[in-house]
């Protein structure tokens, strides 16, 4: 059987707010080192990954590698039953075919227990191999939520430039053009709050703002954001959640043809 | 802006 408690349990419900638009119907693989999913998005543009680990829970069991077919939207509905200092507890046996999560109130005082019905999906895992990024990024996750959506009122699409300048965003529309550039800061009070680039070549890439800007629901799981850019490759979003694990969001550029 | 590309013609299937 499987279970796992989860104290901050308002991480769950935000990590599935994350990546339910992107992905509908989804694996999530579990074995006794944590819960792991894969999955593209509808249109096969992008590639959505977690990893939860087992030692970020209050407690954790997997008796044996377990595949649970789960629809986010409805896990979602579900989660929206819970309050956002619940502790949240999800339990599975082997050869079931639903999850049960359990919500407990801080004081203990109200247990909610809801079981959702699993289903049987088909899916892919892509190999993503070791890449040498021409440039990498972390900012503050609030800058690139804001980055993305300005650039959303100019443009669909934006060109991502890494130079000894810093990190240029360009967006053009029918109304017009916009840059925005971020050059690398120390001065912040706090470590995260600063833009650290780390180039290794420039690199310029295109991406439809649509998806960047789907990738900014994760904001409030981390405070800071790591943007990898790769010559001619997909651009990697990552956002590590604090003592639990991390999500990362690939999506595949436009290339001139 | 170009043309989009697929995720999967970066990744393979594993």
């Amino acid at each position: 059987m499987f279970e796992a408690r989860l104290i901050q349990g308002s991480l769950l419900k935000k990590l599935v707010d994350a990546i339910k638009e992107l992905c509908t119907e989804v694996n999530w693989d579990i074995s006794n080192s944590g819960i792991n999913m894969q999955s593209m998005d509808g249109s096969h543009v992008c590639l959505v990954a977690f990893n939860l680990r087992a030692d970020g829970f209050d407690h954790f069991r997997c008796d044996r590698p377990l595949t649970l077919g789960i629809n986010l939207g409805n896990l979602a509905k579900i989660l929206k039953c819970s309050g956002s200092n619940d502790i949240i507890t999800m339990k599975a046996d082997d050869n079931g075919d639903t999850l049960t999560l359990m919500f407990e109130s801080e004081k203990q005082d109200r247990i909610t227990d809801v079981d959702l019905k699993l289903m049987s999906i088909e899916s892919e895992h892509l190999g993503i191999p070791d890449q040498d990024y021409s440039a990498e990024t972390s900012m503050p996750s609030s800058e690139y939520q804001r980055i993305v959506r300005d650039l959303s009122s100019i443009g669909d699409t934006v060109n991502i430039s890494a130079t000894k300048e810093g990190i240029k965003f360009s967006a053009m529309g029918d109304i017009g053009t916009a840059n925005i550039t971020l050059r690398q800061t120390s001065s912040a009070d706090k470590e995260e709050e600063n833009v650290k680039i780390e180039m290794k070549e420039p690199v310029l890439l295109t991406f439809a703002l649509r998806y960047l800007n789907n990738f900014a629901k994760a904001t409030p799981l981390s405070s800071t954001v790591q943007v990898f850019l790769t010559k001619d490759l997909p651009v990697q979003v990552n956002y590590n959640i604090q003592d639990l694990g991390y999500v990362k969001y690939y999506l595949a550029p436009k290339i001139e043809e | 802006a170009g043309a989009q590309k697929g995720i999967m013609s970066f990744f393979g299937k594993k």
